[in-house]
């Protein structure tokens, strides 16, 4: 089974094995082109003296055995380099990933947070409308107590003019007046009585 | 395959911060 | 312990000392014999320039993937982030192939700090409103007195129009 080794590749940007490909085409195409090269030289200084098929021979006999050293070296540098370079160990956690283990919960767990969350938004939005409803009361009250601190004030300056006029408390004075007009009453009586 | 494990793994590393710009965005507007 | 930086360097070393001890110059004259028997000297010339062309050509291309990946900065930021897990024994969390489920513990913190601040300003709310409350409890009893003195003052002021009209109809008598 292939190991994607995808937790390196969110490291490096790139998946390892196609790094080791990369470098082990680049490996092969230079020891092909060295060879290359080694042959045009070789057919250079030898002009003529030498078949190129014959040399041809030789070039694949080489590369052959270069080729097996090659691959089997390049396999057991692949195998180092995937073990102790691009890797991440087991027990290493990204930093991207930190969040992960500081905060684990489930889904249910997620779920009844995401639903308090609901509950508070909706009981917050209760408690602007009752604080609204709370506020236009206050006003309603300062206009009411204003109408009923005016009616107040009627009586007061009704009993202002009384006392202005004379008349201190309205009820005394209303009392004094009574007894007043009694005594008037009595007196005319005694009038009457005496003139007869 | 290669192509689809790259992807896939930028996709872990940037996506979750990506996802969180518009989440915090929307928890502070709510705020607001 | 050597940093992965210098085994990379270490093991692609070796690996290419290893093709070069490979490559002996024996091997080199076994396959080109024709060529060596017509001019070994050339031969050595041609096989020392081979060698040195393929060690230049393999850390040339080395130091290229090194380039091209920023492989020494993200080797050396990768042993610092090892050194830091180095006293921590079981294996760490790995991306469970759940985007859902991954982004979740992402959320979480700013989720809980988003019910930490309704929870606030739920609370100031309910002061507020708390407030607003007994304000308007005051307001109503200060409503409910203030009626009350009214009717006391308009029955004081009904009882001595009665009075008043009890001594206007004894007048009138």
């Amino acid at each position: 089974s292939v190991d994607p080794m995808a937790y390196e590749a969110q490291f490096f940007g790139f998946t390892p094995q196609t790094c080791m490909l990369r470098i082990y085409i680049a490996f092969q195409d230079y020891l092909f082109e060295v060879l290359q090269v080694v042959e045009g030289v070789m057919l250079k200084k030898l002009d003529g003296k030498i078949n190129p098929s014959q040399i041809r021979k030789c070039t694949e006999k080489f590369l052959l055995f270069m080729k097996e050293h090659f691959d089997k070296l390049f396999t057991k540098m692949e195998e180092m380099l995937l073990q102790l370079v691009l890797n991440i160990p087991k027990n290493v956690l990204l930093p991207e990933d930190r969040v992960q283990e500081q905060y684990r919960c489930s889904e249910e767990e997620f779920r009844a947070l995401q639903e308090e969350v609901r509950q508070l938004q909706e009981q917050y939005r209760a408690e602007v409308a009752t604080e609204q409803a709370l506020l236009a009361e206050l006003e309603e009250q300062k206009i009411v107590k204003a109408e009923l601190e005016k009616t107040l004030q009627c009586f007061d300056e009704l009993e202002n003019i009384c006392r202005q006029h004379g008349i201190g408390n309205f009820k005394e004075s209303l009392a004094l007046l009574t007894q007043s007009s009694k005594k008037l009453q009595e007196v005319l009586k005694d009038v009457e009585e005496k003139s007869k | 395959f290669d192509e689809l494990i790259v992807e896939t793994a930028t996709r872990r590393k940037q996506w979750p911060k990506k996802i969180l710009v518009h989440a915090i965005q929307a928890m502070k507007a709510e705020q607001e | 312990a050597p940093g992965r930086a210098q085994v990379f360097s270490t093991v692609v070393d070796t690996f290419l000392q290893k093709l070069v001890t490979a490559a002996s110059y024996q091997r080199f004259v076994s396959c080109y014999r024709c060529v060596y028997k017509l001019q070994p000297q050339l031969t050595r010339s041609i096989y020392d320039q081979f060698i040195s062309q393929l060690q230049a050509c393999v850390k040339e291309e080395i130091q290229e993937v090194k380039n091209e990946g920023n492989l020494e900065e993200l080797f050396s930021s990768l042993d610092k982030i090892v050194e830091e897990a180095k006293d921590r024994e079981e294996p760490a969390w790995r991306p469970s192939g759940i985007p859902e489920q991954d982004v979740r513990s992402d959320l979480l913190p700013y989720l809980l700090q988003h019910r930490a601040h309704l929870r606030r300003a739920l609370r100031d709310r309910e002061q507020r409103s708390s407030a607003a409350a007994e304000a308007v409890l005051a307001g109503r009893d200060r409503i409910a007195e203030l009626q009350q003195l009214i009717q006391a003052r308009q029955q004081a002021w009904q009882a001595s129009s009665k009075e008043q009209r009890e001594l206007i109809m004894t007048f009138q008598e």
